[in-house]
């Protein structure tokens, strides 16, 4: 019973890890195409601002 | 890019935190169980 | 004795999981940073071929 006990445990903290893990590699990548589209477009105006000089 | 980086930095240091959290949790919880039995 | 042992493996096993995760998150993050540089490049390359056309 306690080995049982102790594998449930540990299941839960790994499956805690995974999540944590899970949710941070989601916002990741999230924030990395935010900032993606924010740099092209900033470099689309600038050149649209360039060409009308 | 450097401020994306700076960020996430920030963002790895507290996911270390929880997970630290999470195994420290389950040493407690192993520690009451084997004293239990 | 038996309960100890099963302990201490789940503390190593754990440990190890961490750290697989921690070396997986600092890949990602510079894949990010590469990622973002070569859009951001991409975009400066196009950007400079239609104003010379």
């Amino acid at each position: 019973a306690g080995l049982e006990e102790m594998k449930e445990q540990y299941m839960k903290a790994v499956e805690k890890i995974k999540g944590d893990m899970l949710r941070y590699l989601q916002e990741s990548k999230e924030r990395a195409a935010e900032l993606i589209k924010t740099e092209v477009l900033k470099e689309r105006q600038d050149t649209a601002r360039r060409m009308r000089r | 890019t450097t401020r994306f980086l700076e960020e996430e930095t920030l963002r790895s240091q507290e996911l270390l935190q929880r997970l630290d959290a999470h195994i420290q949790s389950m040493k407690l919880e192993n520690s009451n169980t084997v004293c239990k039995y």
